[in-house]
């Protein structure tokens, strides 16, 4: 089985840092597949696009990361987002054209499960350029919006910066993605409406491994004044982020690209 | 006597915070002297000038703080520098003709005699337009520059952050605002040679009292791991730079620029 997740957001606010930390916090055994020597398979001056392979028991899931480095960094940054739309749209038109031939190989299928999209945590609100991309992402594209470096920002300012980041969402129309509600499944439900409690998630990256006791290590961010901890929901939305990407929402991600976003693409693109 | 603090760079970073606290942390007893809800006597777009009265035992300052709203909020930031500097360079020219004046009235001097300007602590390095644009200030007005939310950083990465905007200062040939080192004041002198070491100051900003033990309050931003304090050089250089401003280099900020810089600005003016 293949996911891919796409990275977007301007840079410095810790992407490589989160996506490595998604790594090392599910890869217990594996700490070599940490993406920080990336090993790029194509790259163009925004898209960079790495591989890992995830082994749990028998399940060996292939991770495609595409990130976007470099973007939002220049002084002009007006349709910054072209090379990001033009990436899901050309996957979605690969694979299109794959399917039409008479003999299919159906290799190297990049097309994108799920974006996360870096938001800044100013503490003020999202900026014009954000809900610019934000739309044009959301119409293609399993859409997750994530507040980087989540201890920035003290709890009654988090609060206060999703609820104003969720009313712009709302007043923009802009579609994200939001788990399923399994009415014949209560538990399942109970922690879908968790995670879209949560939204936008909340989070910290770090591959410091800290001593908090005796051969106790967690990964946190450590401060004069404390230790920021990655894996604990007072602090972050890490888990439930995790959670939702590679346990109970993989297979939606995975179904509904493949389905409606691709039938979407199709169907406009088969149109003219 | 007038002091006049322009406060740089793009929204978000704190400078309304900063100011703030500085008011509140030097003026105990006069809290009515808060900028949060600023009187604008002058406000374009991109300049908004605010003024304070600063009180201490017989001495009367008036502070006047010139803010930079809306900076590098836009998708396309080429040229965003400029109201700003043509602000600056405006000041010395308004001063320059009233000197000129047969009958002078020496009224509403804002030449700007320090200029703060505030650096995204990404972790990672100046931005380009940073670069353009303290380039731009550095020959007009006493540059300080300041790492924002200076409690984003762990202390290695703080110390890192620092190195590279440093080396890239030198580099470019900054010149950025030195505290002057007087051979005759071993004293002042140790002081002088503290504050360059700690430059760029990385600052906190708060409003927030927070009770550390009973009746002792402190400014600080409260965490569920901890709580990052204003006035504590462990955890910023807050104390470092108001001793810069208010305290022990304050006339030499004004005296270097009503005379270097209005001087600089005047031949060059006056030789056209
Ligand atoms: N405060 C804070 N800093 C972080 C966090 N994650 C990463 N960083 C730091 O931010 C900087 C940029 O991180 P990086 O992963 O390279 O960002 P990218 O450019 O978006 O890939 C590095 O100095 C990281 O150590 C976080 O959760 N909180
Ligand atoms: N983490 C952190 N946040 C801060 C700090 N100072 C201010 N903030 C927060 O950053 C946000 C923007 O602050 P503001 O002063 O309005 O920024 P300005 O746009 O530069 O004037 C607010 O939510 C503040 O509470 C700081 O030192 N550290």
């Amino acid at each position: 089985a293949t996911f891919t997740i796409m990275l977007a957001g301007e840079s410095g606010l810790g992407k490589t840092t989160f996506i490595n930390t998604l790594f090392q916090t599910t890869l217990k055994q594996q700490r070599d597949h940490s993406l920080r020597h990336k090993e790029s398979i194509h790259k163009t001056v925004e898209i960079e696009i790495s591989r890992a392979e995830l082994e749990e028991k028998n399940f060996k899931l292939r991770l495609n990361v595409i990130d976007t480095p470099g973007f939002g960094d220049n002084a002009n940054n007006r349709n910054s987002w072209q090379p990001i739309v033009d990436f899901i749209d050309d996957q979605h038109d690969l694979y299109m054209r794959q399917e039409q031939q008479p003999l299919r190989i159906n290799k190297h299928d990049l097309r994108v499960h799920c974006c996360l999209y870096f938001i800044r945590p100013t503490g003020h609100s999202l900026k014009p350029l954000d809900v610019e991309i934000m739309k044009r992402l959301s119409t293609r594209v399993n859409l997750v919006p994530v507040i980087a470096k989540a201890d920035t920002l003290s709890p009654n300012e988090m609060l206060e910066f999703k609820n104003r980041i969720r009313s712009i969402i709302e007043a923009q129309d802009i579609r994200i993605y939001s788990p399923p509600i399994e009415l014949d499944d209560p538990a399942a439900s109970e922690h879908a409406k968790q995670l879209i409690e949560s939204m936008p998630f909340a989070v910290i990256g770090s591959l410091e491994d800290i001593e908090i006791s005796p051969n106790n290590f967690i990964k946190g961010r450590k401060y004069p004044w404390g230790i920021a901890e990655v894996e604990n929901d007072q602090h972050c939305d890490f888990r439930k982020l995790r959670s939702l990407l590679l346990r109970t929402n993989m297979l939606d991600l995975i179904l509904s690209t493949e389905e409606l976003h691709y039938e979407t693409y199709r169907s406009i693109k088969l149109e003219k």
